[in-house]
């Protein structure tokens, strides 16, 4: 489905560049459930905004669906991420003046679904995160754990082929995550969905039957569980 | 040290009143190690911001050092924070337009400690955390667990007799969580410190000598490890 090859990530800073990824080559197929681990700093968020196409990478070549994607502008990436990406944040970026509901609707409006189908499904999702009853509240309502799974029903709420979760149960206690992760499984199994997860905690990447390594940005093992 | 009693916490919001907390009970007694574990939505956040004078309860009392503070102004709230409490957000706000070192040194120049002690004792902080390489950057050229050890090394620079940690290992690896349980127990043991941790974390409420489980806005059970 896609395929990094020696890609590098040089970020500018006032002391000067600092390089987070350093050639590291990573390839994802269709119908996968990967995770990727690895100590704060080593390269996970940023891997992981290159392949959501929320980011370039400096150099080294990607290919998505047998296309190249390296250098698209911004208009080609915010184009194929819509379509084909759901992403969740590892600090949730939701709106403000939004409620929750409106929140995880958004996606779904920008691909111009109708307005009460798009509300239907928004509700259905919301209901397999245990938040419809917090419908009405926007993100300052809500507690942490609330808000991440907010951000991850408008992740799944549009049928995204690839799904990219950046921690997504950092917030949740052992219960909630143990949801969480079923339904990622479930996606995955039933829909045939391409899930990536950035975690650190032990039973989330146990459920997942590859994980991936980084350190030092660059993948250093893998391994199927 | 301190003492809940009978605390409820109300939030309005356009649906409606919202009953977060039920009548806690809570005491806390200098140099205890306590770790809050609960379901997401249970009231941990609420509870801690009302120990930490972020927020008033709707009903019940507050009695911090023999001084009932249930009912202080704004800037009494305020004064009492900025000396006796150091508290790691649930969700970090640093200020985005200061980098690591600015913000670890802000409670320090707020308390009129002199500006090269604060640099001093912020950089020897951030190293605690290792995260003194990275003392120029900026909060957004910072991964997730980077910019939660600065948070971190914020709460803890100051001296301050309460440190309150909502989730302070949220998005660490189990390395780094485990480096930042290791300087907590330090600061306990070696200074007193009175520390209350918000965690999910299972190796985290392991550390505690006492944990206090919240469900439903009320403290349900509580044990000694
Ligand atoms: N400002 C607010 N307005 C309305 N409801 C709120 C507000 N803040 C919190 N709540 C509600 O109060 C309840 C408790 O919130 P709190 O943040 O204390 O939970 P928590 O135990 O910290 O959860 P988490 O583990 O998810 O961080 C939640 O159900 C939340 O929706
Ligand atoms: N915009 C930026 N400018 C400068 N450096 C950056 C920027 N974004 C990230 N970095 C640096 O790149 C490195 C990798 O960051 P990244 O966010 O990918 O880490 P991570 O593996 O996701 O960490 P965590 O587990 O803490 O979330 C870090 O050392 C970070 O300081
Ligand atoms: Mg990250
Ligand atoms: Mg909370």
């Amino acid at each position: 489905l896609l395929e990094l090859t020696h890609v590098t990530k040089v970020y500018p800073t006032q002391a000067g560049e600092y390089l987070a990824l350093k050639g590291l080559d990573f390839t994802l197929n269709r119908g996968e459930m990967v995770a990727i681990v690895g100590t704060s700093g080593s390269g996970k968020s940023t891997l992981m905004n290159i392949i959501g196409f929320l980011d370039h990478c400096t150099t080294g070549s990607y290919v998505f669906s047998g296309r190249d994607v390296s250098h698209l502008d911004d208009e080609e990436l915010a184009l194929i991420r819509n379509q084909k990406i759901g992403f969740v944040f590892q600090s949730f970026f939701l709106l403000p003046r939004l409620n929750a509901l409106q929140n995880v609707m958004l996606p779904l409006l920008y691909r111009g679904i109708q307005t009460d189908l798009a509300i239907k499904k928004s509700l259905d999702m919301l209901q397999k995160v245990d938040m419809k009853k917090f419908a009405e509240h926007k993100p300052n309502q809500l507690s942490g754990g609330q808000q991440q799974r907010v951000a991850i029903a408008r992740a799944l709420v549009g049928d995204a082929e690839v799904i990219l979760a950046d921690e997504p149960t950092g917030s949740l206690d052992s219960k909630t995550s143990h949801d969480v992760m079923q339904l990622f499984i479930e996606l995955n199994q039933n829909e045939n969905r391409t899930i990536v997860v950035i975690t650190h905690d032990k039973e989330v990447s146990h459920h997942c039957p590859r994980v991936v390594t980084l350190h030092d940005g660059k993948v250093v093992t893998e391994s199927s569980s």
